[in-house]
């Protein structure tokens, strides 16, 4: 199929499997085409993507035992991921006022095999070398999205390090790892730490630390690293 | 200059085995 017949068939609105298999064929379509489909693709199937992720969160806070619309909302973060992994497709997600909020909701530790995807995909934002504080736009957000739910900013990352998932374990610490790196002064990462630490992560990491896994070890190094050196320059 | 790909996989990459967070 062409980039132009996802784009009408996204049009149509469709619902459940009928969305579903559009999703999952779209995503195939965007690793595996050359970086001009996805520019066809361009802007207008972009926000039509992001406007499903919307409705079908805004949905499952209304009805949370759909399975498919959850299915949907992950294959869309797929589909995100695959559009955005050339500087085209990434400069318009960027350009989008509403893709890194609709990202840090789907930081949603009742979904943990999307929410792993969501926290990678945001520590790989962060980490952009770009003329604006990416990682600062991301914890705009996910401030903002707490305060809406008038909860502690960091909460859904602790959830998540707290469930059994290693993956998503994993991807927690990475996105921590990935916020406090790219902060340029010592007061701002030593005030993250602090925060995380106040709300139990010191604890959970003593228990995190038993678990035999090289991506999970990898960022409790950076972690580690990373604290101890500021506590010296401190 | 679109044609880059590629962008996230590399990045990615570079977060999960820490290379990303080495100190310039």
């Amino acid at each position: 199929k062409s980039a132009v017949m996802y784009i009408q068939e996204l049009r149509t609105e469709p619902r459940d499997t009928q969305l579903l298999s559009c999703l999952e064929s779209l995503r195939i379509s965007l690793n595996n085409n050359p970086v001009s489909w996805v520019q066809t693709f361009g802007q207008e199937g972009l926000i039509l993507l992001l406007n499903f992720l919307k409705k079908l969160q805004d949905e499952k806070e209304e009805n949370p035992n759909s399975g498919v619309g959850v299915k949907c909302q992950h294959e869309i973060i797929r589909c995100l991921k695959a559009f955005m992994n050339n500087k085209y497709g990434l400069k318009a997600m960027l350009a989008s006022a509403d893709g890194i909020p609709l990202l840090v909701r789907a930081i949603n530790p009742s979904i943990p095999h999307m929410m792993v995807d969501a926290v990678k995909l945001l520590s790989a934002i962060c980490i952009l070398e770009h003329p604006e504080n990416l990682h600062e736009r991301v914890l705009e957000s996910i401030t903002a999205l707490a305060e809406e739910r008038d909860i502690e900013r960091f909460q859904p990352l602790l959830s998540g390090l707290h469930k059994p998932n290693i993956a998503l374990k994993g991807g927690c610490m990475q996105l921590i790892n990935a916020v406090i790196s790219r902060g340029e002064e010592l007061d701002f990462r030593i005030h993250i730490r602090s925060e995380l630490m106040r709300l139990g992560l010191r604890e959970l990491l003593a228990e995190v630390r038993n678990i035999e896994n090289e991506e999970l070890r990898v960022q409790l190094q950076v972690f580690d690293e990373q604290a101890e050196e500021d506590s010296e320059d401190l | 200059d679109g044609d880059e790909t590629g962008i996230m996989d590399g990045l990615l990459e570079a977060l999960q085995s820490g290379a990303a967070f080495k100190r310039k």
